[in-house]
C-alpha cells in the first residue's frame, strides 16, 4: 500500500547507523547484540520485552536492519512518556514486511 | 504464549 511507514528517513538514517555500528552477520543483528542496547535505555525489562516482540517480525531471534528500526522506534517514543503499544499497529509494520 | 517445547527467541523473556 501507499502508506507512510512512521520511521521517518532521517531517524531511519540514524537508526541505520546505530544497527552497522553494532556489527551485523549477514545484515542481521542476533538477540545478544541488541539486549544491551535496548537495556542501555533503562526502562523496564518487560516493556524492552514488549518492544522485542513487536520488533522481531518474523520471530527468528534476531533482527534486520528494519526490525531494528522498529525496536529503536518504539524505546525512543517510550523514553518520551508514549505507552509501548500491545501489537504492532499498520504504520509500524516497514514496508518490507508488509 | 509459546509453543509447548519450543524455546523463545526473545532475549529478555
Amino acid at each position: 500500500g501507499d502508506l507512510h511507514w512512521v520511521v521517518k528517513p532521517e531517524e531511519k538514517m540514524k537508526f541505520d547507523a546505530i544497527f552497522e555500528s553494532l556489527g551485523p552477520s549477514g545484515g542481521i543483528l542476533t538477540g545478544d547484540k541488541v539486549k544491551p542496547v535496548l537495556l542501555n535505555s533503562k526502562l523496564p525489562v518487560d516493556i524492552l520485552g514488549r518492544v522485542w516482540e513487536l520488533s522481531d517480525i518474523d520471530r527468528d531471534g534476531m533482527l534486520d536492519r528494519d526490525e531494528f528500526s522498529v525496536a529503536m522506534y518504539l524505546v525512543y517514543r517510550a523514553l518520551e512518556g508514549e505507552p509501548v503499544p500491545m501489537s504492532l499497529p499498520p504504520p509500524l509494520v516497514p514496508p518490507s514486511k508488509r | 504464549q509459546y509453543p509447548a517445547g519450543g524455546s523463545s527467541t526473545n532475549p529478555f523473556l
